[in-house]
Formats: C-alpha cells, structure tokens, sequence
C-alpha cells in the first residue's frame, strides 16, 4: 500500500487533488 | 433493452470522458487542421523557439529560482541542456495531472470502485501508460504534436534531435499514432477503449480476476455495438481496434526501457513521485 501511496489517495479522494 | 443497457453505458463513459478529460480529440483535430476560431498553437521546432515558447508552457511545478538559472552566463551547451531538462519536467507535470485525470475516468465505470482496492491500484498502474498512449494519438500527426493543452505544437523532427535517450521516446509514439488515427475512432469510441483497456484482467498481481472480467465483458459488447452504429461502413473495425491492444504492450516495454535509460544517465532528473510509482518494478 505504501509503494502506491498517491494512486490510493487519489481513488479515494471524491475529487482530483491540486497539489499535482 | 439489454442493447439499450450497452447504449447508457457507451453514453455514460462518453460523458465521463468528456468531464475528466481538458483536450478531446474534436477539438485537437480542428486546431491541427486549422479549422479553429482560437489562436493558430505556437511552433517549437528548434532550441529558440522552445526558449521563447517555454513560457507557454504549463509548468506551474517549477520553481520561479529555477527558471532564472537560464540567465546566470552558461555556455551554450549548458544552457541547452537545462533547457530540454525544464521542458521533460514540465512533459512529467503534466502527465501526473493526466494520471489523475484517468483516475477519475476510471472511477466513473460502473463497478470499477467496488473492486478490491489494491486491484484497482493494479488496474491503473498496468493500464496507465498504454491509456496515455492512446490519448496522446489524437493531439498527434505524422509532422508534430499538439501539447500543453492544444496551445503548442511541437514538431517530430524537433524532438527526435533533442539528446539521447530524450528523443527517443516518442518516435515510437508518432509511428503508432499514425497508424492507430486512420482507425478514424471519435471520441464516443475512444471512451469505450480507454475503459476496455483499464479493465485487462491479465494484469499482473491482480487478487481477483473474475469482477473485472465481467466488467470489461460488459464495456466491450457497449464497444461492439456503438462501433457499429457509429461507423457502419467500417468493416472489422471491433477487431482492429482489439489489436491494437498488443502493439500497446510493446509500446509500454519501450518506455518503460528508455525511462531506465534517463533514470541512469541523467543524474540531474529526478521523476514526478506520482509518476514513479506507476513506474517502479512495472515489467
């Protein structure tokens, strides 16, 4: 889970993140 | 009204698509053949044109300190070098915008966020370049590629004589771009694909195949069908764009190859984290 730490917050953020 | 079921689905991605997705392949087709009210895209051909058209480009990661280096006395050759470094990282920014936006598509497919969540991660990590491929051939022809949202157009040639391994890596993008735009796929089609191709059960590491297989079953008969309503002169056209999925695979080990390359001879760049762990002990 660690290894893929941005990917999972961003399936489970409702909306995109801005500090891409 | 199982046809039915399979048109709602074909709408439904179709929409998706066009809310998570800033370029769609109508309007880079119009600004590439002229056929636009907006501005004609500036050209970046050479080292100036690429100075003087850098500042158009979307790199809102870079630091302003950075940016001003450009003007502290390098030798030419210096300057050039930092030069293509600064346009790489703004190419990575963005890629990590366009990741997050596949990510949002590809929570819009029915039942794709009731999956496992690590085989969702899976899902995204396998497909995500081969997607990004798919959606860069739009912005391409066989003379350049629009970037930074429709605003530049950067010549083939002009990348292919940036330094090694930097102009190899989308050579092989053009030469399938090409081939894969005489397919004719609008962006309806290009939805239904992108959903097939992140919904591949054969990823590796997947804990559970069959929900994900059912899934893609689904898109693919939406696919079939919407393939022939919508181009009923196109003959096989289900099937040719199907194929299209190996030649994506090879595509994806040539990336992935060139990235080791950079990862080993360019000591100064370092890759978007987001970036990274798509691409780390990926093959």
């Amino acid at each position: 889970k660690e290894k893929h730490k941005i990917l999972h917050r961003l399936l489970q953020n409702s909306t995109s993140p801005v500090d891409l | 009204p199982e046809a039915a079921d399979l048109r709602v689905l074909a709408k439904h991605l179709y929409e998706s698509y066009l809310k998570n997705f800033p370029l769609t392949k109508a309007k880079a087709r119009a600004i590439l053949s002229g056929k636009t009210s907006d501005n004609a895209p500036f050209v970046i051909h050479d080292m100036k044109s690429l100075a003087e058209g850098e500042q158009f480009i979307n790199c809102r990661q870079l630091p302003r300190q950075e940016q001003r280096r450009t003007s502290m006395g390098l030798i030419q050759s210096e300057l050039q070098s930092e030069l293509e470094l600064r346009f790489f990282r703004s190419c990575q920014s963005r890629s990590a915008e366009a990741v997050s936006e596949v990510t949002e598509f590809a929570k819009s497919i029915p039942g794709f966020v009731n999956l496992d969540l690590n085989d969702q991660v899976t899902l995204l990590k396998y497909g995500m370049i081969e997607v990004l491929i798919i959606m860069m051939s739009p912005l391409m022809n066989k003379d350049g590629t629009l970037i930074s949202y429709g605003q530049i157009f950067m010549t083939r040639e002009f990348i292919k004589s940036l330094r090694k391994p930097f102009g190899e890596i989308m050579e092989p993008k053009f030469e399938f771009s090409v081939k894969f735009n005489m397919l004719e796929l609008d962006d309806s089609d290009m939805a239904l694909f992108l959903a097939v191709i992140i919904l591949s059960g054969d990823r590796p590491g997947l804990l559970n195949v069959k929900p994900i297989e059912v899934l893609q079953e689904n898109v693919l008969h939406s696919m079939e069908l919407h393939l022939k309503m919508n181009h009923p002169d196109s003959l096989q056209l289900f099937a040719k764009v199907l194929q299209k999925m190996t030649d994506l695979r090879q595509l994806v080990a040539h990336h992935v190859q060139v990235m080791q390359l950079m990862k080993e001879t360019e000591i100064d760049m370092c890759l978007h984290p987001l970036l990274q762990e798509i691409m780390k002990d990926l093959y």
